[in-house]
C-alpha cells in the first residue's frame, strides 16, 4: 500500500496572471511529482497540491523565490489517511 | 448488514460492500429498483447501474453518476445514500413520487470500479482508470477528460502520467465507452448529473469552449434554485456557473459530450469540502454532505419533469 508520510497539500494563492503562469508551469515538472488537487484556474482562485515529502523543499523554494504566497492546507497526508483508515476499521469491528 | 435499514451511510464502505448494498436493494424493492451492468471496467468488474422505475417503457429519465474519480470517496457514499434515499421517499415524498411516477432514475454509484478498488488497497489518492498506457510507465486516464467533446484540447494533457491524461482517443476507456453506449441506446435521457468533490461547485456545459450554451439561461437559473436549497439545510455555500468561466478550460469532460447529445439538463456537481481535508472529508459529514446535495438534485430533477423537452 502506498504511504504518505511528510506528504503535504500546500494552498497557493497566486497574486497575479504572472505568477499564475509560474504555478501553471509546475504542471510540468514531472520531476516533483506534484499532484494538484485543484489545479490553475484565475487569479482570485487559490491551487491545492499535493507535495511528495522528497519535492517539499524544492518546491516551496521554488514558490518562496517567485514571491508566491501559500500556505499548509494539509501538514502530514498520511497521519489523515491513518486516521480516516482507523475509523473504517473500528466501524467494520462494531459492525462484526 | 442484512438489509439496507441497518447499512451504515455514515461511514465509508469498499467496493464489495457497495456491490452487496446494490443487491440488497434490488431484492428488497423488486417492483422498483432493477441492476443492470452496462459493461465492463478494464480490470473486468460489473459497472452497475441501478434503475428505479414504477412502469413504463423507456420512459424520459434522469442519469446520475458518482466515483467516476475514485479518490473522491465522498462521491460514492453520498450515492449509496441517494439510492436508499429513492426508495424511502417514493410514496411519501410528493415531489419524488411524482417524478417516479412519470419519469426513470438511473444511478451509477462506482463509475470507476478499479480505480475505487485500488483507492482502498493500493493508493488512497488514485483519481484516473487503471488501464496501462502502452509505451509509457504511466498507468490511468483521466475519464473525466476522455469523452468526445473537444477531445485532446487545452484543459487536458497528452502526458500519460498526468492526472488529467486524456487518453489515446475518444472513449478509449471502457468505464466511458459504457456509459456513451447506454446512453445513445435509452435514447431518452433529459438530464445527466455527474458528481465529483471537492470546492463545493455546481457547473454545467462548456468546459472545453467559452462558446455559451444555448440553454445557459435556464441552466443558469436552476443552479442558482439548487445551490440556494442546497444550502438552506446547513448553509454550505456553493459557487455555480459554467465550467469554463467558474473554474477553468477542461476538454473532454462528461456533460459536455451528454449536452452535445441533446441532454439539456447537464450538470457537474463538485462537493464537499473547500479545502480543509480535500479527498479526504471525514466520514461523518457523508450524511450531511448527501442530504444537502440531495435538495439541489431534487431541484434539477423536478425541473426536469416539469419542463419536458
Amino acid at each position: 500500500k502506498e504511504t504518505f508520510d511528510g506528504h503535504q497539500v500546500l494552498r497557493i494563492a497566486p497574486r497575479d496572471e504572472a505568477q499564475l503562469a509560474l504555478v501553471k508551469d509546475m504542471e510540468d515538472m514531472m520531476e516533483f511529482e506534484l499532484d494538484f488537487w485543484k489545479g490553475v484556474t484565475e487569479v482570485a482562485t487559490h491551487v491545492d497540491v499535493r507535495v511528495p515529502f522528497h519535492s517539499l523543499q524544492s518546491t516551496k523554494t521554488y514558490l518562496e523565490s517567485q514571491d508566491i504566497k501559500y500556505s499548509i492546507m494539509i501538514e502530514d497526508l498520511q497521519v489523515m489517511l491513518d486516521e480516516e483508515q482507523e475509523e473504517m476499521d473500528s466501524a467494520a469491528r462494531d459492525a462484526e | 448488514p442484512r438489509n439496507t435499514d441497518s447499512f451504515d451511510f455514515s461511514r465509508y464502505h469498499t467496493l464489495n460492500e457497495i456491490y452487496s448494498f446494490q443487491d440488497m436493494l434490488v431484492a428488497e424493492n423488486p417492483k422498483m429498483v432493477s441492476k443492470i451492468v452496462i459493461g465492463r471496467s478494464y480490470e473486468g468488474r460489473p459497472l452497475n447501474v441501478l434503475k428505479f422505475s414504477t412502469g413504463g417503457t423507456n420512459r424520459p429519465a434522469i442519469w446520475i453518476d458518482t466515483g467516476i474519480h475514485s479518490r473522491e470517496w465522498v462521491t460514492q457514499a453520498s450515492g449509496t445514500w441517494f439510492a436508499k434515499k429513492i426508495v424511502t421517499d417514493y410514496g411519501s415524498d410528493p415531489a419524488l413520487t411524482a417524478i417516479l411516477d412519470t419519469m426513470d432514475i438511473f444511478l451509477e454509484i462506482v463509475t470507476n470500479p478499479d480505480g475505487y478498488y485500488y483507492t482502498h488497497n493500493t493508493n488512497r489518492m488514485w483519481r484516473k482508470t487503471r488501464k496501462p498506457n502502452s509505451g509509457s510507465s504511466c498507468v490511468g486516464v483521466d475519464p473525466n477528460r476522455n469523452w468526445d467533446a473537444g477531445f485532446g484540447g487545452a484543459g487536458a494533457s497528452s502526458n500519460p502520467c498526468s492526472e488529467t491524461y486524456h487518453g489515446p482517443s475518444a472513449h478509449s476507456e471502457s468505464e466511458v465507452k459504457s456509459i456513451v453506449d447506454f446512453v445513445k441506446s435509452h435514447g431518452n435521457l433529459k438530464a445527466f448529473l455527474s458528481i465529483h468533490s471537492y470546492s463545493q461547485m455546481l457547473l454545467y456545459p462548456y468546459g472545453y469552449t467559452r462558446t455559451v450554451a444555448k440553454d445557459q439561461a435556464e441552466l443558469h437559473a436552476v443552479a442558482e434554485k439548487a445551490i440556494t436549497d442546497l444550502a438552506s439545510l446547513y448553509g454550505t455555500r456553493y459557487r455555480y456557473g459554467s465550467i469554463i468561466t467558474t473554474i477553468y478550460q477542461a476538454s473532454g469532460g462528461t456533460i459536455d459530450w451528454t449536452y452535445n447529445q441533446g441532454i439539456k439538463y447537464s450538470y457537474t456537481f463538485e462537493l464537499r469540502d473547500t479545502g480543509r481535508y480535500g479527498f479526504i472529508l471525514p466520514a461523518n459529514q457523508i450524511i450531511p454532505t448527501a442530504k444537502e446535495t440531495w435538495l439541489a438534485l431534487m431541484v434539477i430533477m423536478d425541473h426536469t419533469y416539469k419542463n419536458l423537452y
